[in-house]
Parts: structure tokens; C-alpha cells; sequence
């Protein structure tokens, strides 16, 4: 029976199984698991993908320990604000940032071990009133944070043992920026999604907002996930929380969307949708990794889509035990990390 | 996407946009 529960539906068709437990951590002392995210760490010679586990008020490293299995190695106990979201910083070794706060991120904490002092230690990176923040390649850190007058747009370049070696303002749009997002093809470029329902691109070598570009009125709320530069545009994944079910497409849990930055002109190119009858809608925070989106829905299933065939590829379904509560990819393409509120955790291979 | 849909495309989008948008 357990191992059915744990089988994935794919509702696509016959084809291969596009997910597959590969190991389960259970972290019994978590009264509430509020994100999960994986990291890379080098520890005597030896580079290694751990699991990070987030509850209100702690911070859990997990190592693998053969056969699937995972021991967890050091607990960072931040009390004074709760945990909101691990901040996953891409191809960034020993190194794990989270988001604290109430309803907003009030503070922006590096967790990381010293070997200065042998001992595991937190350093505080940045203060305010926090409305976004994404993790770029190369221990880069960027930021969106609102005073009564004005909003500041700030990108952080980290050290290796948790400073913060450089700051450099990007250019602020009049909107509030809800989401960024970097861009594969050109490092030096970030995308980001306004208040307004605008897509908005910086140089960030320079601090220059050169675009803002109109979603349109159809798809309100848009949140980028990812975006990609290729043969002169800019294809942005976006997730629309907010968006009504159309009789078109259903309910839309991602779309892609083709840009022309030189006129800001664009293009839907791709949907992926719920199924019909895959009860539930998309809960806030879905997950992009290459051209995989993947979202837990309001019926405590995880749901999985190519999202460049607007196809859906798998649901995991919620089982006896619990519904999901927490979908994200895990680094170096390891698969699809699943959480339940109970702090369990179960790695699928995609 | 066509240029009808999207207007007149550039590979060098990113430079091009940088060298106009002001400092």
C-alpha cells in the first residue's frame, strides 16, 4: 500500500514513470516545516548536494548517508524572527540564505560554517522592509525593499565566509518589484515582475533598468520564475496566482511568455495548465528548474509540467499522511524535493 | 514569433538597450 501511495499518477499517458522516491528524511523535532532546498557542500575534499530543512525557527543541514538515507548534521536555531524561505544561491558552495520575518522579510541572514573558529555561525546580510530577494550564480544576492518614500533595489556580492564584499544599487521602477529572476544565457542581466503586472530588465554591471514591458490586463499578478535570452528575445516563465480559470486553458499554473526587449512587444508561447479534473488551484510559490515547473495545489497534491510542451507531467498525490505543502527542485538536476508540514521530506529522481 | 507579432528583433538586444537606457 505505501509504496502505491508513493507512486506518482501520470495522467499524460502510457510512458516511463517521470518521478521516482529515491529517499525519504524525516525531521521529528520540526512542529512546522516551512521551506526546503538543497546545497552544495565541500567538507574534507569531498563536494556533496546536502538538504536544507526550514521550520519557523530553525535551520536543519542534511547529509546523505548510504543507502537513502540522510543524517542531519547541524541545527541553526534563529529565534528572534521566524523563518519565512530558504533563498537557494546557485552553484554557491557552503552556504545557506534565508528569509526572516512576520508577514514581510524583515532581514536577510547568511547560515555557514567557519573553519576560522570550527563552529557553525549566522551573519546578518541585510535589514528593511524586504519585498523580494533571488539567490544569481557566483555568491550574488538581490534585493527589493520599500521605505514610506521610496523603493530601493540593491544587489549584494557575498564572501565566502558570509560578508558582503560589495553592494550595487539597480535603478528601482515606480512599482514595487514582487519576484525576480535570473536570466541563463547572460549573466549580467536580471529580470523582474512589478506590482503593476510589468516585466522589468537590468543591466546589472551597471545598476541600468533598461525595459519595463506591460504583461497585459489578462493575467494579473504575473511572478517570474525563470527567464532565458535567445535569438533576440527574452522568454520569461511567469506563474499567475491570481489568475481566473479561463474555458480556454483552465486554470494556468505557468505560462511562458517571448519578449522583445528592443520594443517590449510579447508573445504568449506556451501554457501549462491544471488538467480538468485535477481539483484544487495552484498555491503561491511554485518552482522552475530548467524547463520544469512544479507547484503544490490547494488540494495538497504536487503537480509537475514541461513547461515548453505546456505539458502535465506527473502529480504527486496527497496521501494518508499528510497533504504537500512544499515543492522544490533540488540543485545540479538531484529531482523534485516534497514537503509535508510534519517536516517530512521526500526526494523524487525526475 | 514573427516580426509582425513582435516588431524588428536584435541579437544584441542587451547592449543595444544598454547603451541607450540612461546611467
Amino acid at each position: 500500500d505505501v509504496s502505491e501511495q508513493l507512486t506518482p499518477v501520470l495522467l499524460d499517458g502510457p510512458r516511463e514513470e517521470s518521478l521516482q522516491l529515491v529517499s525519504e528524511l524525516q525531521d521529528s523535532s520540526c512542529s512546522c516545516a516551512v521551506d526546503v532546498s538543497t546545497v552544495w557542500w565541500e567538507a574534507a575534499g569531498c563536494r556533496e548536494l546536502r538538504v536544507v530543512t526550514a521550520s519557523e525557527s530553525a535551520v536543519s543541514l542534511w547529509e546523505p548517508l548510504a543507502p537513502a538515507c540522510w543524517g542531519k548534521v547541524y541545527t541553526w536555531h534563529l529565534g528572534e524572527m521566524p523563518v519565512i524561505q530558504i533563498v537557494p544561491l546557485p552553484d554557491t558552495c557552503n552556504l545557506v540564505c534565508v528569509a526572516l520575518g512576520e508577514l514581510e522579510i524583515g532581514e536577510i541572514r547568511l547560515l555557514l560554517y567557519s573553519s576560522e573558529t570550527d563552529s557553525f555561525k549566522h551573519s546578518l546580510v541585510k535589514t528593511g522592509n524586504i519585498k523580494a530577494v533571488v539567490g544569481l550564480k557566483d555568491r550574488r544576492l538581490v534585493s527589493s525593499s520599500r521605505t514610506m518614500q521610496e523603493q530601493q533595489v540593491e544587489m549584494v556580492s557575498l564572501s565566502e565566509t558570509g560578508g558582503s564584499k560589495d553592494r550595487q544599487t539597480l535603478m528601482p521602477p515606480e512599482d514595487t518589484v514582487t519576484a525576480f529572476a535570473e536570466v541563463e544565457g547572460l549573466r549580467e542581466a536580471l529580470v523582474g515582475t512589478t506590482a503593476g503586472n510589468s516585466v522589468v530588465v537590468w543591466n546589472l554591471k551597471t545598476g541600468q533598468l533598461l525595459r519595463k514591458m506591460h504583461v497585459g490586463y489578462s493575467y494579473p499578478a504575473s511572478i517570474c520564475h525563470r527567464a532565458y535570452s535567445d535569438s533576440g528575445l527574452l522568454f520569461v516563465v511567469l506563474s499567475h496566482p491570481l489568475a481566473k480559470e479561463s474555458e480556454s486553458c483552465g486554470s494556468p499554473a505557468f505560462r511562458v511568455v517571448a519578449f522583445n526587449p528592443c520594443t517590449g512587444r510579447s508573445v504568449g508561447v506556451m501554457f501549462s495548465c491544471l488538467p480538468p479534473g485535477c481539483a484544487g488551484r495552484q498555491v503561491p510559490g511554485g518552482d522552475v528548474w530548467d524547463a520544469v515547473g512544479a507547484a503544490v495545489l490547494t488540494s495538497g497534491a504536487v503537480a509537475v509540467w514541461d513547461l515548453l510542451r505546456g505539458q502535465f507531467v506527473a502529480v504527486l498525490p496527497p496521501g494518508p499522511a499528510g497533504h504537500w505543502a512544499l515543492a522544490r527542485w533540488a540543485g545540479g538536476g538531484a529531482g523534485l524535493l516534497a514537503g509535508r508540514r510534519d517536516g517530512t521530506v521526500h526526494l523524487y529522481r525526475y | 514569433c514573427s516580426e509582425s507579432d513582435l516588431g524588428p528583433i536584435s541579437l544584441n538586444w542587451f547592449e543595444e538597450l544598454s547603451t541607450e537606457a540612461p546611467p
